[in-house]
């Protein structure tokens, strides 16, 4: 465990937490897309099967029962929720799930390690992270102003999938520790899709305004 | 070679 691993979870853990806060005591999803948060739950799902039948260590047990929960629970707060569920902003949410499920899919059973449904439905949540956040981005395109919760919950998110990629390269050089392209590749997409929100994130933050992406 | 993915990681 390096820095970067660990200040990419930390960050990681800190955009559910901002994404909780906003849902437990404002009771608002506003802003928030419930297709990113379902494509989310569906990574974790399917990245985590061998959670009890591989120990890796505590940490690594204990944050994946968290990010399990929480993205369900979320899931539970966006759908059911008596109060929650009506600031859900589905008329902008329309993304469709399968463009980016289907894609993954067939993607993971023909780019993969080995040809196990472990395997494939492992990469298939490696292809399947690196795009889940396309909805959110837009329906932030379409969201007149962005809420401060909102824009730090991408903020957090994006800061993740960067220290990530940096630790990737640190354990590179460091460790015996190699990927497959493939890997690779989803990592460096997943981390560019932030690129554009970032910019527009410190322009606001400079100028002190409200967080707006151009359509 | 064995391979290498690491799922060490979150």
């Amino acid at each position: 465990m390096n820095i970067f691993r660990l200040t990419g979870d930390l960050t990681h853990l800190m955009s559910i937490i901002v994404l909780l806060l906003k849902i437990h005591t404002i009771k608002s999803c506003a802003g928030i897309s419930l297709k990113t948060q379902e494509l989310y739950a569906l990574v974790f799902a399917t990245r985590y099967l061998d959670i009890f039948t591989t120990y890796i260590s505590l940490y690594n047990t204990v944050m994946k029962l968290i990010f399990l929960g929480t993205s369900f629970s979320i899931v539970w707060y966006m759908r059911r929720h008596k109060t929650v569920r009506l600031s859900y902003d589905k008329n902008n949410d329309t993304f469709r799930h399968y463009f980016l499920v289907l894609p993954c899919f067939l993607l993971a059973l023909v780019l993969n390690n080995r040809f196990t449904v472990r395997e494939v439905l492992w990469t298939f949540s490696l292809y399947l992270e690196a795009v889940a956040i396309i909805p959110q981005l837009v329906l932030l395109q379409r969201s007149k102003n962005v809420d401060n919760l909102t824009g730090n919950y991408v903020f957090f998110l994006g800061a993740y999938r960067g220290f990530y990629l940096i630790n990737w390269i640190y354990r590179y050089f460091t460790e015996n520790h190699y990927r497959r392209w493939i890997t690779w590749m989803a990592g460096i997409v997943q981390t560019a899709l932030y690129v554009d929100f970032f910019y527009y994130y410190f322009k606001s933050w400079k100028n002190n305004e409200k967080l707006k992406l151009p359509a | 070679v064995e391979e290498n993915d690491t799922k060490d990681e979150l």
